[in-house]
Formats: C-alpha cells, sequence, structure tokens
C-alpha cells in the first residue's frame, strides 16, 4: 500500500507502516 | 517498552520451523529516546537467531536514519530482551509453538 514503504540497508530489508492507533500508548 | 521506550512484537506467528523470525518494532515513549526519531511508524524486519545480533540491527536502523546515534543501544536493547524472551518460549515448547 502507500503507506508502506521498503528500506534496504546492508542487504537487511525494513518495511515501514503506520503503527495502528490501537497500538499507540497515550503519550 | 517499560525502560527503553522501544516496543518489539513478532511481525508473524513463530512457528519454530527456522532460525528466522518476523519482527515490528515502534516507538511506544517518545519521551523516553535522546535523539529524532519517526514516531508513529513500525518497522518490520528478519532476524535469524543463529546470524544475527541485535546491535547488528539496531546499528543498521541507525544508518537507515531510522533512529539517531545516541539511541542505539536502546534499539539493540530491545531487541535482545525480545529475542531472548522467544528463544525461552521456544526452549519450553519444543513440540513447536
Amino acid at each position: 500500500s502507500s503507506l508502506t514503504q521498503v528500506v534496504h540497508s546492508a542487504g537487511r530489508r525494513f518495511i515501514v507502516s503506520p503503527v495502528p492507533e490501537s497500538r499507540l500508548r497515550e503519550s | 517498552a517499560e525502560d527503553t521506550g522501544l516496543r518489539v512484537e513478532l511481525a508473524e506467528e513463530d512457528d519454530c520451523s527456522n532460525s528466522s523470525l518476523a519482527l515490528r518494532l515502534w516507538v511506544e515513549d517518545p519521551k523516553k529516546l535522546k535523539g529524532k526519531h519517526k514516531d508513529n511508524e513500525a518497522i518490520e524486519f528478519s532476524f535469524n537467531l543463529e546470524t544475527d545480533t541485535p546491535e547488528e540491527v539496531a546499528f543498521e536502523m541507525v544508518k537507515s536514519g531510522f533512529f539517531h546515534e545516541s539511541d542505539s543501544k536502546a534499539v539493540a536493547k530491545s531487541i535482545r530482551d525480545r529475542v531472548t524472551l522467544i528463544k525461552k518460549t521456544r526452549e519450553k515448547k519444543p513440540a513447536g509453538c
């Protein structure tokens, strides 16, 4: 989806996506 | 996340079939981090229990700009704590997870 971004670093793949609201602690 | 402000969890069910895990890390308590970081973003990555180290993954995350150098120790600790827990779970339940 457009919200997911894939970053490669030294052969490792990181998939970045928004944290679901439900998982964010109220700060 | 109680002491680093970061949370690491399994991104997929651990079927114990091989040494590779899918993990997900995100900032749960931004106040506990020293440097710049992206809030509200989860970073999913694979971790091989036999070949990877938490420090190495943390270093790659800093190099990729997800976290500041000053937080790499906290990132490594969060990953290490979760991986240690997963290894213990695997030892306790050899009959598959």
